[in-house]
């Protein structure tokens, strides 16, 4: 699954996801990619999310929903992310999920929960530090 | 130190976030960046888990799941289950931009593109049905069925529901190969 947001100088702001989802899925199953508020959340008056990883669990959480509205109260991006990340880890502990958060200044963060072959999460970031994207990562 | 424009995309995916970069940089709008940078993904099959030719279900097709979101306007367009449709940020769009729906689903969803100028193609490759005549010889493991007979963590389906529901110890099977 890709998950992307993308932010402009004027501060319009747009997210988008697009995956084949879950390898031998029952047929007619959608995951949390295509879902709002769960795949991904744009609002140019605080920022987006994406998130990718078990879209069944996922879901039920709306991690970008609460992601976008967390940055709305003035939380950083990594902050956002994290609480998304932990809101559903309360419940499934082990469950494979990442995030990534952009505000309208255009900071971002990411996070991820930690489990087996899931200990770092790697992004890309591109913006007017760098002439190419640029790799980041964050420990889970 | 923080900057706009600025675009951020899961996974080490680089050709989708140059996409979308070049989109933006060339003056288009950050729905064109998105759409154009998740097209990329879905035309590079991005690590097998964007686009055409990756996660076959239990029949061994292939389905795509997309959706786009404008944060000016909160508008979203979003396709579910899509099949025989390459583009499905694509269709997403055109769901937003040809509909005052939201999200289309299935085997409608797919009539809908076709109908906005999408072209229908087979999105089943070699790979894709490789990956499902092993799944089949490997008694269909892993699967996402429970409280079913036969047991479905040792044989294929068809299943059957049980009279007793057991308590919810599935062991979820997403990883870093299959994940949404």
């Amino acid at each position: 699954t890709i998950g992307m947001l993308a932010i402009d100088q004027d501060g319009h702001v747009a997210a988008g996801t697009s995956t084949n989802g879950l390898t031998h899925k029952v047929p007619g199953r959608v995951g949390d990619s295509p879902i709002v508020g769960a795949g991904a959340y744009a609002d140019s008056e605080a920022g987006a999310a994406a998130a990718t990883g078990d879209g069944d669990v996922m879901m039920r959480f709306l991690p970008s929903y609460l992601a976008v509205e967390l940055m709305r109260a003035g939380a950083d991006p990594s902050t956002a992310c994290k609480t998304a990340i932990s809101r559903i880890k309360r419940h499934y502990s082990e469950f494979f999920g990442a995030i990534i958060c952009a505000n309208t200044t255009g900071h971002y963060g990411a996070a991820c929960n930690k489990v087996p072959g899931l200990s770092q999460f790697r992004f890309m970031v591109a913006n007017t530090e760098s002439d190419a994207p640029l790799l980041k990562s964050v420990d889970c | 130190r923080a900057s706009l424009p600025l675009v951020i995309n899961t996974w080490p995916f680089k050709d989708a976030t140059a996409a979308a970069w070049d989109a933006l940089q060339s003056g288009g709008s950050v729905l064109d960046a998105v759409e154009k940078g998740c097209a990329r993904c879905e035309t590079e099959q991005c690590d097998g888990s964007v686009g055409y030719g990756g996660s076959p279900d239990e029949t061994g097709e292939t389905t795509l799941d997309a959706m786009i979101m404008n944060g000016d306007t909160m508008e979203v367009g979003a396709v579910g289950d899509l099949k025989r449709i390459k583009n499905a940020v694509g269709v997403a769009r055109a769901v937003m931009e040809y509909t005052s729906h939201t999200m289309l689903v299935g085997e409608s969803a797919s009539l809908f593109a076709e109908n906005m100028g999408f072209i229908a193609e087979d999105l089943t490759t070699n790979k894709s049905m490789n990956i499902f005549s092993q799944w089949l010889k490997g008694n269909c493991q892993p699967n996402y069925r429970k409280n079913v007979f036969p047991d479905p963590s040792q044989y294929c389906g068809p299943y059957k529901p049980r009279a007793t529901l057991q308590p919810n110890k599935m062991r979820r099977h997403a990883n870093t190969h299959s994940h949404d």
